[in-house]
C-alpha cells in the first residue's frame, strides 16, 4: 500500500509535529523541499516526507506533503490555488503516463495525492475565511477530512462546542468532504478504540461524529503511569498522552487512515476526483 | 486613576477573556461598539469596555478597546493602519481641547491610549508579518507591550523558547516597546509576586526579563485545592489557573498594569507619545 497525504493548514497549527507523530519508531525514509508554482507564478515551498509504516502486519509506504508558508502572510489571498495547482499537476501526470505507449499498469507509479488533511486552527470562534476557500477549493479536488490542531488548548466543553460550530459552517458552506464508509472494522476487538470521546457521544462508533477530529501531536517522549514511554506534552499542571482517547482523537484518526479506510481513499481519488479530472481534461 | 488600555492581535488569541479575567468581581460598567474608519475608508469594528476596580484601596477607571476583526481576514493589508488612526485621533481630540478657549485643566477628559496590549498568537514559530508591520507602526505612537495569548498551549520549555525567539525578533526589526522604568513596587511584602516562573530567571523581579507576558485568561471559576473559587481552566490531564505563577504571567501582568507602573503609562503617554503628535501636527 502507498498512501499519498497532503496537510494543509496555518502556520503554527501543529501540522510538522503531527506528522511525526505519525510515525512513532517507523522507518524514516526521507523528507526534502520543493517549490511549486501557481498560475501567477508566485511559488510555494511544499516538504515532502516519505515513511514507510508496518501496520499490523501490512506495510505502508506513505508520502506526507506539507505546505509550510500556508496563510502565513499579511496577504493570502489565493494561497489555496498553488495547493489546487499541486494536486491538479499530480493528477496530469498520471494521466499523461496511463496515456503513455509504453505503460505498465502493473507498476503504474500513483503519487496523487489521497487524502487531505486540512488544519483548523483551536481558536475557538469557527472557520476563518481562509479556512472556508481554501476547504471549499479543495474538497471539489481531493478527500477533504477536516482537522482542529494543537487541540489540548481546547477544554472538553470547549472541544464539543467547537466541533459543532465548524460542522454547522462546513454544511452552511457546502463545503464538499470526504465521505467515510459505514465503519468496517478489521479488528473488532479494539472497537473502544474508535469510541468518540471529546465531543459528548460515547454510544457507537462513528467517524463521522467525530469530525473535524480533535488531534494532538507531540516530539517528545514521556513514561506514562504503566511506565510506557508516550508521545505527551508536559505541562505544570497535568501531562497530556496523545495516544489516550480521552485526550484526542489522534489514535482514532491515525487508525481510519491508515488501516480501516486506506483503500476507500484510494479508490475514490482514482474513481471519482482523478476521473473529474479525466472529465474535464478531455472536455476542454 | 483613568487608564485606557487598547488590546489588539488576531481573532482566538484570548483577548477578550483576558479582558473580563481583569476585572474578576469588579464593577462592570457597560460595553459599547464603535465603527471606526481608517485612511482608505475602511470601517473597523472596536468594542469598547468599562470598568471600575478597587486595586488597594485606589481606584481604577479603565477603558479597554479590544479590536475584533483584526487579522481575520485572508487579506490583512493595512490592518493597523484603522488602529493608528484610532490612536491619533484620540490624541487629536485631546489636542482640540488643550486649544480650547474655554478648557480646564483639571477636569479635562483624558481618553487618549495610555498602552496597547499586542496579542501574539501562541504558535511556537514566532511573530508573523502582520505582527512585525503592525507593531512597528504601533511602536511609534503608543506603548505598546507584546503579550503571548492562550500561553497554556504551551509547555515551560516552549514558553521560555518562544519568548527568547519574540525577544530577538522585536530586536531585530527595531520595533519599540514601552520601556518598564525600574521596579519599585509599594507592595515590597508581596515581592515574590514579581518573580520570573515561566522563562526559567528566578532571581530578580524584572518586568523586562518576563517579556513578552505569557498570559491565560478563563470565564470560568473553579475551586482550587484551598477551596477558594479562581479563575481557570479545567482539562481532562489538569486545571490551569490563571493566578497561580507558576502556570503564567498573568497576575504579574495584572500588577504591573493596574498599580505599579499605572502612572508611569499615563506620563510616558502625556510627555512622550502625545508630545511627538503635538510636534508633528504644528510642523505640517
Ligand atoms: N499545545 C500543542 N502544541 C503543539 C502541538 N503540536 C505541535 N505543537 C507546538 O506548536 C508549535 C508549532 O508546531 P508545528 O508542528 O511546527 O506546526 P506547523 O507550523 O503547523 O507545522 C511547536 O512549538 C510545537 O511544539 C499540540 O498538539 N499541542
Ligand atoms: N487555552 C486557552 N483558551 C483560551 C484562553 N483564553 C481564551 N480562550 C479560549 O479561546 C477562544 C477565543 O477566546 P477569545 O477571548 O474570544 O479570543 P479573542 O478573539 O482574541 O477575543 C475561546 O474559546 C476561549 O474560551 C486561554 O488563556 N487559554
Amino acid at each position: 500500500f502507498a498512501l499519498n497525504l497532503l496537510v494543509v493548514g496555518e502556520t503554527g497549527t501543529g501540522k510538522s509535529t503531527f506528522i511525526n507523530s505519525l510515525f512513532s519508531s517507523d522507518i524514516y525514509d526521507g523528507k526534502e523541499s520543493l517549490g511549486i508554482s501557481n498560475r501567477i507564478g508566485q511559488t510555494i515551498q511544499v516538504e515532502k516526507t516519505r515513511v514507510t509504516l508496518m501496520e499490523k502486519g501490512v506495510q505502508v509506504r506513505l508520502t506526507i506533503v506539507d505546505v509550510p508558508g500556508f496563510g502565513h502572510y499579511v496577504d493570502n489571498s489565493n494561497t489555496w490555488n498553488s495547493v489546487v495547482a499541486y494536486i491538479d499537476k499530480r493528477y496530469h501526470e498520471y494521466l499523461e503516463r496511463e496515456m503513455s505507449v509504453k505503460r505498465n499498469l502493473e507498476s503504474q507509479l500513483d503519487d496523487r495525492v489521497h487524502c487531505c488533511l486540512y488544519f483548523i486552527a483551536p481558536n475557538g470562534h469557527g472557520l476563518r475565511p481562509l479556512d472556508i476557500s481554501a476547504m471549499k477549493a479543495l474538497g471539489t479536488k481531493v478527500n477533504v477530512i477536516p482537522v482542529i490542531g494543537r487541540a489540548d488548548t481546547l477544554t472538553s466543553d470547549e472541544c464539543r462546542e467547537f466541533k459543532e460550530k465548524i460542522r454547522r459552517e462546513l454544511k452552511e458552506h457546502d463545503i464538499k468532504l470526504y465521505d467515510f464508509p459505514a465503519e468496517n472494522d478489521p479488528d473488532a476487538d479494539e472497537e473502544d478504540e474508535l469510541k468518540p470521546t471529546r465531543n459528548g457521544h460515547s454510544k457507537e462508533p462513528n467517524a463521522k461524529a467525530l469530525l473535524p477530529f480533535a488531534v494532538i501531536g507531540s516530539n517528545t517522549f514521556i513514561e506514562n503511569k504503566d511506565g510506557r514511554k508516550v508521545r505527551g506534552r508536559k505541562y505544570p499542571w497535568g501531562t497530556v498522552e496523545i495516544d489516550n482517547s480521552d485526550h484526542c482523537d489522534f489514535t482514532v484518526l491515525r487508525r481510519l487512515l491508515l488501516r480501516i479506510h486506506l483503500s476507500d481513499l484510494m479508490d475514490v481519488t482514482d474513481q471519482v476526483h482523478y476521473e473529474n479530472y479525466r472529465c474535464e481534461y478531455f472536455n476542454k
